[in-house]
């Protein structure tokens, strides 16, 4: 009975805001004004569920860094941590294939075994020692986000190319001590007025 | 391939594998 978790974890998944995508290198590709105001709606939002946030674990994709940057102004005091494991990628070969997104085989197997490693560091159910449930916020991307609900609720997740993820969106995954998963929203940007929706 | 895909719930999901 010492080992077994007491507490629920509450996973929020957030895709990054709009970016300028005419940037070759990271650095470049910085977020639009528009994805600026996204990330304020999307930090408004998850201020006012009224919850005490634990912590932010960010990409260390500039996109990401930028939209942290924005949630974090409303979000005083909760700590943040960057990762690398998180950095946007080609997970798994999606089923059925698409024509216009073909990345080099290689690049599964590099990214493929890098989101995988994200998906059982960051989500499992709570360690025996936590007493409280516990409100997590990972501000990543459309890919990595599609594979971690296809592997937490364990669907194929080859499947992930099938869900489509609007930025600044709130995925919101609830761990129960007992390993049972629940997807409570997936992708809600129902806080955003319509003309600021986005999926760039 | 990564994860079951029997549509049998595994409840020991998270700690059959090391967590990275």
């Amino acid at each position: 009975d010492n080992f077994k978790a007491r507490a629920t974890r509450h996973i929020f998944l957030i895709r990054h805001s709009q970016y300028n995508l005419d940037g070759s290198l990271d650095k470049d590709r910085t977020l639009t004004e528009l994805g600026r105001e996204q990330a304020e709606l999307t930090g408004g939002r998850l201020a006012s569920l009224g919850v005490k946030f634990d912590k932010i674990v960010h990409s260390s994709m500039t996109r990401a860094i930028e939209t942290t940057d924005i949630i974090s102004k409303h979000l005083p005091g909760v700590n943040r941590v960057s990762t690398d494991l998180l950095r946007e990628g080609a997970p798994i070969e999606p089923d059925p294939p698409v024509s216009d997104w073909k990345p080099e085989a290689r690049q599964y197997y590099e990214d493929g075994a890098r989101i995988e490693a994200a998906f059982r560091n960051f989500i499992h159910r709570a360690d025996a020692k936590q007493e409280e449930d516990s409100y997590e916020i990972f501000v990543c991307h459309a890919n990595v986000i599609r594979y971690i609900v296809c592997r937490a609720l364990q669907f194929p997740p080859e499947g992930w190319l099938r869900m489509s993820l609007n930025n600044g969106s709130i995925t919101h995954l609830v761990i129960r001590p007992s390993g049972r998963v629940a997807l409570r929203t997936l992708g809600d940007s129902g806080f955003m007025p319509p003309d600021k929706i986005t999926r760039t | 391939r990564p994860g079951p895909t029997s549509g049998v719930w595994d409840s020991n999901w998270d700690k059959r594998e090391p967590r990275s």
